[in-house]
């Protein structure tokens, strides 16, 4: 969050911005369902700050290694946790095997520091990470208060039971929080939206229901399609994007050329030693340097860096690679692998560099070309600003929604890579209280960030008007009017099913113009179109509901975007939009149709006088081939002097029902 | 018998706001299955009462059909495990 923020456009030195005109989310109460909190970190200090919110009604819970009356605050206001259904389940007493645990909201893992801290931790200057990514870490709204629902359990890198979550619903929900930061996924193939087995979906209608926004990540399986999590309609579903910044490396060779390659190295450096790519006689004689599984010769590695290359785009090769290098007496390791930003230092300050595939291979010609190869690596320097585009992270989940394709997901992108925040001190990768971390966790507390400044500035606005307003002001450029990539194998330009709407853009969502609302009755036009019987949709929602006896279409849900799955001929769907901007004022449509489509709008222009406040529209899409394709994509933008109101539009034509998805 | 899980069951948007009314409710649905309030207060791990009415007990498999097949009841679901991302 060294940068972050800054990145987002909320920089405190700023004098006018979203974080300055919504006192930095004074008065907002975040709750956090994670790992709990370390509340001796100096993020979560609580000067300067008023006295508690009087709505609050949760409590601070006394557990082990965690003193309510000590550990809690005018920032910290809330302690819960959550372990019954887990130990249910598992048994007792709680076998973290071999990691500590605390049976209390105190964090063994870090994963909850962090993410607390990023949605709204306190300014501390002077922050880095072995000093890299300098600068002063906080929170996206500094002066929210934080209420803990530690649901998430030590075991297995984090464990959370959906029993456990949705007890923390259920008090979260009583005690007062205005928003949910929920950096927590299942896994393929889901549940449905009114399963119990995804606990978030029910019990995210219920506080969605009663004005909380719920933000929760997308999950990190990417870059695959159809890999988006907490799919449903009401949540506020997070994807994860690099930002502008980046951690390049240099790596000289013994010719004088020097590449940058990717690290978070800041070991001693080591001079020019020998560098050895591990080659095999026979058949395959690239099958010895692969770096997750290396079989290396003491005496030919000794004292030298190694290089080797993975398609494995998890970290695991690189950790199996250092291990095995470093058993062999290796100074060093150079990784060719597909690009991906998430960095993490290897044990013991080893340096350990990453570079792409070309990197890889023209080092690899040098070690080929040469009797005595040599090769020095450099510590890590930090580069920010305007030369780094930011991406779409590589492991942030994909759309479209395997649930409902019609409801596209995710909603917003924020920065998820290389975050740096606070941590517990038993977390593996601290440094002085502070870890650098990457995930759609850490994405989705910039967003519960953003959500307590604007419910901050816009007190009456629903989790629906916080979603539109974040979703159509999204940057899908970046402000250099290049388009925003994502990474993959290939990477490409970003669309809607990377990024939802885009990268947040909070000081724009903060003054929208135009806001696709939604109420508990838009929710149950989803569940009714999705199937579910009339009985349970009345008891989810507590009174007698009936779907409409003609068939309502999924696309006339008063969602900020539209994703058309199935168009054959033509297809019309209609939106609401409620004026928040100037009482006068006129808004024109400017379409960007997605190849293959013609699209028209009705009416073009919508004029908003005193007494008018909320205006239809219809939007026809028209198919111009006859094929089945993939999505393309385009957007709908109303605009007025002021305002860029965009959705993001994606169609599929499909003639014939497919028997995969060509997404 | 096969060997007790948690299991969620879930009766939707409550029907009153008496938290301790909502409970008492769920341990006599629950002991109306397993036979006794005795053995229901073993069984039962939450009562959910305050954001909406169910509870989360520890039910063998023919215990949740019976609970699913009750009036007011939307669903009986297993517990599942969640992760961080």
């Amino acid at each position: 969050t060294t940068r972050s923020w800054d990145f987002l456009g909320l920089s405190s030195h700023s004098p006018v911005n979203a974080l300055q005109s919504s006192s930095m989310g004074d008065g907002v109460i975040i709750g956090v369902f994670d790992t709990g909190v370390w509340p001796e970190s100096k993020a979560f200090r609580d000067e300067g700050l008023g006295p508690i919110p009087s709505r609050w009604k949760g409590v601070c819970k006394s557990g082990k290694m965690f003193n309510a009356a000590l550990h809690c605050s005018k920032k910290i206001i809330g302690a819960r946790w959550y372990i019954d259904g887990f130990l249910a389940e598992y048994g007792k007493p709680l076998n973290a095997s071999g990691d500590l645990e605390f049976l209390s909201s105190r964090d063994a893992n870090g994963h909850g520091t962090h993410t607390a801290s990023t949605a709204a931790g306190a300014f501390i200057p002077n922050v880095s990470y072995k000093g890299l990514g300098l600068g002063t870490v906080r929170g996206g709204a500094p002066r929210a208060r934080l209420a803990i629902y530690k649901v998430c359990w030590n075991v297995h890198g984090g464990q959370c039971s959906s029993a456990d979550m949705l007890k923390a619903f259920d008090e979260a929900i009583h005690d007062g929080v205005d928003v949910l930061s929920i950096s927590i996924g299942s896994s393929i193939p889901l549940f449905s939206d009114t399963d119990e087995r995804d606990g978030i979906a029910t019990g995210s209608f219920h506080a969605v229901s009663k004005g909380i926004t719920v933000v929760c990540g997308a999950a990190n399986d990417g870059p695959s399609a159809q890999t988006v999590q907490n799919t449903a309609p009401w949540i506020l579903t997070v994807a994860a994007s690099t930002m502008d910044r980046s951690f390049p490396t240099p790596i000289t060779l013994g010719n004088n050329k020097t590449f940058l390659g990717q690290a978070t190295f800041r070991g001693k450096e080591i001079g020019f030693r020998g560098l050895v790519y591990p080659e095999a006689p026979g058949l395959d004689p690239n099958a010895a340097g692969v770096c997750q599984s290396l079989s290396l010769n003491v005496t030919l590695v000794a004292g030298k860096v190694v290089l080797c290359f993975t398609s494995m785009a998890r970290r695991s090769a690189v950790a199996s690679a250092a291990e095995a290098v470093q058993a062999a007496g290796g100074v060093g390791l150079i990784v060719a692998k597909n690009p991906s930003d998430v960095l993490y230092p290897c044990s013991g300050d080893f340096p350990c560099v990453e570079v792409d595939f070309e990197i890889g291979t023209r080092i690899l010609f040098y070690i080929r070309s040469t009797r005595s190869p040599e090769v020095k690596l450099s510590d890590t320097k930090t580069i920010v600003g305007n030369p780094v585009l930011p991406k779409v992270a590589y492991f942030s989940s994909r759309g479209p929604n395997s649930i409902a394709p019609a409801i596209l997901k995710p909603d917003i992108t924020a920065p998820g890579v290389n975050i740096l925040a606070a941590t517990s001190p038993l977390d593996g990768f601290e440094d002085n209280g502070y870890a650098m971390h990457s995930g759609t966790s850490m994405a989705t507390p910039h967003v519960s960030g953003i959500v307590a400044l604007l419910k901050s500035l816009h007190p009456d606005w629903s989790p629906a008007a916080i979603k539109s307003a974040l979703v159509t002001t999204a940057l899908s450029n970046h402000p250099s009017s290049y388009p925003i990539f994502a990474e993959g194998s290939p990477q490409k330009p970003a669309n809607p099913f990377d990024f939802g709407g885009g990268i947040a853009n909070p000081n724009g969502a903060a003054d929208p113009g135009l806001l696709y609302d939604m109420d508990t009755a838009d929710y149950l036009h989803y569940l009714c179109v999705m199937g579910y019987s009339h009985s349970s949709i009345s008891r989810l929602t507590g009174h007698p509901t009936q779907c409409h006896s003609v068939k309502q279409s999924i696309l006339d849900i008063n969602l900020p975007s539209i994703t058309i799955p199935n168009l054959r001929k033509s297809i019309t769907v209609t939106r609401t939009v409620t004026n928040v901007g100037a009482a006068n004022s006129t808004y024109r449509a400017v379409i960007e149709a997605p190849f293959g489509t013609n699209v028209s709008i009705k009416p073009d222009v919508l004029v908003f006088r005193n007494q008018t406040k909320k205006m239809n529209f219809t939007v026809t899409v028209t198919a111009t081939h006859q094929v089945n394709t993939g999505y393309y994509f385009g957007s709908l933008s109303w605009r007025d002097e002021v305002h860029v109101v965009k959705s993001p539009l994606s169609v599929r034509t499909e003639m014939l029902q497919p028997y995969i998805s060509d997404n | 018998e096969a060997t007790s899980k948690v299991h969620i069951v879930y009766l939707g948007e409550k029907q009153h706001d008496d938290p301790k009314l909502i409970t008492n409710s769920h341990h006599e649905m629950l002991a109306d299955v397993v036979g006794s309030k005795e053995l229901a207060s073993q069984l039962m791990v939450y009562s959910y009462k305050h954001g909406f009415s169910g509870f989360a007990a520890k039910l063998t498999e023919s215990q949740a059909h019976k609970l699913a097949e009750l009036p007011g009841v939307v669903r009986v679901i297993p517990n599942s495990l969640h992760k961080l991302q």
